[in-house]
């Protein structure tokens, strides 16, 4: 970007170099964004470089180069970085970053004064472990430069050893006719994805400079996988497993819903819901079994039993569902040991499957504010109920949302929070959660490796493992004369006991590798930073005072090792600024946060509409 | 396919051919009282030569036990495992074991599988894999009966019919019709065979090579030592 000054060409401004390179192997993404600027006029103008970015990746590196001269972002404990900025903004000096979280993306943005007839370079590094998600990764790019771009190129070069299944990309920005400029090039380990529109094909019409390109381009693939102990790989002393086993019966599970149905929800929220739960009830499995419970300040089970998913029984389902409608407070407490009970009593009579997964969804727009309304205390209450039994899988509907004792309760109990953004598109959001959820193959997996040759393992046990997902652990290899690591992995199917086993020579992987010369050669070792790091961090949440301190420690440790943009760590930039050096700090928001609302602006006549505030934070620990 | 039998307490073995045609599917065991059976289907080489005999082997194994409720079909590409309506599908490319209290399987990668169903059967599956770009050959399996000694009196099939001890009288021993080989007379199920003296492989303990197994050849699609002839036993699924 290039602001409010790019949109008119006149400005002096010109981006005339925009690329962005996207390195993969196995499943770490490694992404540069290089833009070049030129000012083309006889004055100093102000260049903003905005760039989105996926909230799962950490920046690593930031660097502008202005004049020939170089500056370099460092990434510092987020309080140090915090004074520095602190004593930037009392100085009066403009602290250029702003920073907003989406639903999926997250935004870095910086500006600077280029003097007449000068250039900068803007070069931003972000790292990413790509997430299986409903039997595929996809890398996020969202496109949008300001003005048309002399050279834009964007290069996803994707290599994975144990085989690309299928290569896609979707750029619906695009007009159809643009789509054949997107080069795609597939070979059974290495997949290349490239897009280079010259200036006329980024043209919106031919005698205008609006362009084209503006949305997101998705590049969606999935690695070749059977049914065995998965793929290991060795780098460097590090190494990487990656688990997702294909050709297994799902197992059944039994659902409680347990949905909020208090005031806050009326009108289209309670709609969304209404209709995300008929579509569910529609997908729900016949071998499954579920129960609703409804709550405001009182809370109601539907028929007071759990049910097979028969299609008489969801058809009932379906008729109460329709009947649900907003009213009164909200009591979270009392439903979720509800629902705690009501599984409890179904397996004390045997009327659930011996093997199958329970679990409780809990949707929910709000704080509590009726019954027990103490967050800890109901976090504390579900916990011990649950006894580490059941999953709880928490979504927070809408912008009010308490996010965190959301997400602590999740955690908690082995489950995962989801924000849903109040939007058309709700009751999809809502099912494509439920979809990640719906197929349970595996219980009760462990990962075994050699106790004595390994050390600094990431999580390596895991109570599910859901179709469409993958599960990766990575390690340091401690014993130097290690010839071969073995892994093995135990878990239960449906109606047996699993094992798998991967034996991998270390040689012979680590030259495999190191020949491919494709990406950094320590990617496994940051891959292993990347995991631990965000497994730290979700671990912090639900820790207690004194280990949480350890694991503040290492996180922190860890981010100021491999330079990466933590919720604990912030990148600090100092840039020249018309003689005196000022300086930036680029933070990670967190997911508690409240979601910013699109809001509009206006500007009335006589009054001076102000198009940028002097600087705009917003703390994100 | 070549099959081999031990005979008098282990001490001896018996050995014959069965020629078939590519995809006619062969019972091996069928045991009515524990309902278990077994059936092999035959594959030939990648191109046939007219009036040139076709070699066949087998490429794909059924096992049905119908009591515990499981079926395994073993290919040279893949291994599945039916229990109940559920559907495993293991790779030959993975170490795995699947255990259900006295069903178990075990593979180990690019070599063999162990099947163990309660303490009625043991059977060992060998993988034999072939290059890739071999103009003729192709992949093709073993199968092997370690344990059978809780089946039925009643299990026929082209293996089971000798899974319990047979007896056979071997004598007359002379130089052959081959050079080097010697003949005998044999006399079983109430049978005078011509025997040739002859070596077979077993592949359990060494894939590539095998280690030799002395044993005497019964001529004709082992007529007269199997029951009744080789097409008796073919079936009309793998199931």
């Amino acid at each position: 970007s290039i602001g409010e000054h790019g949109k008119n060409p006149e400005s002096g401004l010109e981006i005339y170099s925009m690329k962005i390179d996207c390195k993969v192997t196995s499943r770490f993404a490694h992404n540069m964004v290089i833009s070049r600027v030129v000012n083309r006029a006889n004055e100093s103008k102000e260049a903003f470089f905005e760039i989105e970015l996926p909230k799962t990746a950490f920046i690593t590196n930031f660097s502008m180069t202005l004049d020939g001269v170089t500056y370099v972002g460092a990434v510092k404990e987020k309080e140090v970085a915090q004074q520095q900025y602190q004593k930037a903004v009392s100085r009066g000096q403009t602290a250029g970053l702003v920073k907003a979280s989406g639903r999926k993306m997250e935004k870095f943005k910086v500006s600077v004064n280029i003097g007449p007839t000068k250039k900068v370079t803007f070069e931003l590094t972000y790292e990413e472990l790509l997430k299986r998600h409903l039997g595929k990764y996809e890398i996020q790019i969202r496109v949008k430069p300001k003005q048309l771009v002399k050279h834009f190129q964007i290069d996803v070069h994707i290599f994975e050893p144990q085989g690309i299944a299928f290569l896609d990309f979707d750029a619906k920005f695009l007009p159809n006719n643009l789509t054949s400029i997107v080069k795609k090039t597939l070979t059974a380990t290495r997949g290349h994805v490239s897009f280079k529109p010259t200036l006329e094909q980024q043209r919106k019409c031919p005698d205008c400079d609006e362009t084209v390109l503006d949305g997101d381009f998705i590049i969606k693939y999935d690695v070749n996988r059977d049914l065995s102990a998965g793929t290991v790989q060795i780098v460097n002393g590090y190494f990487v497993h990656h688990f997702a086993p294909a050709n297994l019966t799902r197992i059944p599970k039994n659902v409680i819903f347990v949905i909020d149905h208090s005031g806050s929800m009326s009108g289209t929220k309670m709609r969304q819901t209404n209709e995300a739960l008929l579509k569910i009830l529609d997908d729900m499995n016949t071998k499954d079994y579920f129960a609703i419970i409804i709550f405001d300040d009182t809370s109601e089970t539907w028929k007071n039993s759990i049910f097979q998913a028969t299609p008489n029984n969801v058809a009932e389902a379906k008729v109460f569902v329709r009947t649900i409608s907003a009213r009164g407070g909200t009591d979270i407490n009392a439903p979720m040991l509800k629902a705690v009970r009501l599984l409890d009593k179904s397996h004390q009579d045997k009327l659930l499957p011996e093997r199958s997964v329970s679990m409780i969804i809990l949707l929910t727009d709000g704080d509590p504010n009726s019954g027990e309304s103490n967050p800890t205390k109901i976090q504390e209450n579900v916990k011990s109920a649950i006894n580490g039994r059941y999953n709880v899988y928490c979504l927070g509907f809408g912008y009010d949302v308490k996010y965190s004792f959301l997400e602590k309760m999740s955690l908690d109990n082995d489950g995962v929070a989801r924000r849903i953004y109040e939007d058309s598109d709700a009751p999809l959001q809502l099912q494509g959660f439920y979809d990640e959820v719906a197929n349970p193959l595996l219980l009760d997996i462990e990962l075994h490796y050699p106790e004595n040759a390994i050390s600094e393992l990431t999580q390596a046990n895991f109570r599910q493992y859901y179709d469409g997902s993958e599960i990766v652990v990575a390690g340091k290899i401690s014993d130097d004369d290690l010839k071969s690591l073995i892994a093995e992995v135990f878990a239960q199917t449906a109606n047996e006991n699993l094992t798998l086993k991967a034996e991998v020579q270390v040689s012979e992987v680590e030259n495999i590798t190191q020949q491919q010369l494709y990406i950094f050669g320590d990617f496994t070792e940051r891959l292993w930073a990347y995991l631990t790091i965000q497994q730290l961090l979700e671990k912090r949440v639900s820790a207690e005072t004194n280990e949480k301190k350890n694991l503040t420690d290492r996180i922190l440790e860890l981010s100021l090792k491999y330079s990466f943009v933590t919720p604990l760590t912030s990148m600090v930039v100092t840039k020249p600024e018309e003689n005196k050096n000022d300086s930036f700090v680029a933070d990670k928001p967190s997911e508690d946060e409240k979601v910013p609302i699109q809001q509009r602006q206006y500007s009335y006549p006589g009054h001076a509409y102000s198009k940028r505030p002097s600087f705009t934070y917003v703390d994100s620990d | 396919p070549h099959f081999v039998i031990s005979i008098n307490d282990h001490s001896d073995a018996i050995c014959f051919n069965i020629d078939g045609k590519p995809g006619a599917i062969l019972n091996l065991v069928t045991d009515p009282y524990t309902d278990f059976v077994v059936n092999g289907e035959l594959i030939g080489e990648k191109k046939i030569e007219i009036n040139k005999k076709i070699n066949t082997y087998f490429g794909k194994f059924g096992i049905v036990n119908n009591k515990m409720d499981v079926k395994v079909e073993v290919s040279t590409k893949t291994i599945t495992v039916f229990h109940g309506e559920d559907k495993i599908v293991f790779p030959w490319s993975a170490t795995a074991s699947l255990t259900k209290e006295s069903f178990s399987i075990s593979i180990i990668k690019e070599r063999n599988l162990t099947l163990t169903m309660g303490d009625d059967a043991t059977f060992v599956i060998v993988l034999h894999r072939v290059w890739k770009n071999h103009p003729l050959h192709r992949d093709f399996l073993g199968f092997y009966t370690l344990d059978s000694h809780r089946f039925s009196s009643m299990t026929h099939g082209l293996l089971g019919q000798f899974y319990h001890e047979i007896s056979a009288e071997i004598y007359n021993i002379h130089p052959g019709l081959d050079e080097g080989k010697s003949d005998a007379t044999m006399i079983v199920k109430g049978h005078k065979l011509r025997v040739t003296r002859g070596y077979q492989k077993d592949y359990r303990f060494d894939p590539k090579r095998g280690t030799n197994v002395p044993c005497w050849f019964v001529h004709y699609n082992g007529k007269g030592f199997i029951d009744g002839s080789p097409t008796d036993y073919v079936v009309s699924s793998l199931f």
